[in-house]
């Protein structure tokens, strides 16, 4: 454990109660996206499948659990006690394409071609790509709640806090996961823009909207 | 060695 791993860990437990204070406070999830969340769902139940054998580390594993359980009440609630506010007819990127070209990226980059370690890359490059249809919705309402924004800020700084520990750990521990490195840098790259008008925007005490 | 590495991220 470094720093930074774990300011990465405690930026993606803050984006989920952001999230779910956001819902809470506003009895609504307009301006989230239910297809991103659903894709983190399944992110976390493939790249989980661990918890089923173990071994079980207490940190990563009431961490994994919390990860599980938050992301399918999110749905939940989503789905059945915050309906009316979910912006269906805006929220329709095509998931189906990330999940194919994710499946084919596990199937090409692997580290055994194995059930586990397939699904283990599935979710490291689904993860990558999960929240374009949250940008993609944002992109297409052109605006955003500054909660909102501090949530999908949170969630990509986890990962983008996760490449210094990757080099720290390639440096000191001589370790490293090249699968796990690429797609994060990916994951990254795709959060650029919205990084970028989140700094120069909403931490300016400005509202989140994008150029016309 | 091609002993199986834990994985100890999220």
């Amino acid at each position: 454990m470094n720093i930074f791993r774990l300011l990465g860990d405690l930026s993606h437990l803050a984006s989920i109660f952001i999230l779910l204070h956001k819902i809470r406070t506003t009895k609504s999830c307009a301006g989230i996206s239910f297809r991103s969340q659903a894709l983190y769902v399944l992110v976390y139940l493939t790249r989980y499948l661990d918890l089923l054998w173990g071994p079980w580390l207490l940190y990563n594993t009431v961490m994994k659990l919390f990860f599980i359980g938050s992301s399918v009440y999110v749905l939940y609630l989503m789905k059945f006690d915050y309906k009316p506010s979910h912006d269906m007819g805006l929220d329709n990127f095509k998931v189906e394409y990330l999940i194919g070209g994710s499946f084919v990226m596990a199937l090409l980059f692997n580290l055994a071609f194995t059930f586990d370690e397939v699904m283990w890359s599935f979710s490291l490059w689904l993860e990558s790509v999960a929240i374009l249809p949250q940008l993609f919705l944002l992109q297409r309402t052109g605006e955003a709640e500054t909660i909102t924004t501090h949530y999908i800020f949170a969630l990509g700084a986890y990962r983008a806090l996760y490449i210094p520990n990757w080099l720290y750990r390639w440096v000191m521990e001589g370790r490293v996961e090249f699968i796990a490195v690429f797609a994060g840098i990916i994951q990254t790259i795709v959060y650029a823009d919205f990084f970028y008008v989140y700094f120069t925007k909403v931490i300016q005490g400005q509202k989140f909207e994008l150029p016309a | 060695n091609g002993e199986k590495k834990i994985k100890d991220e999220l």
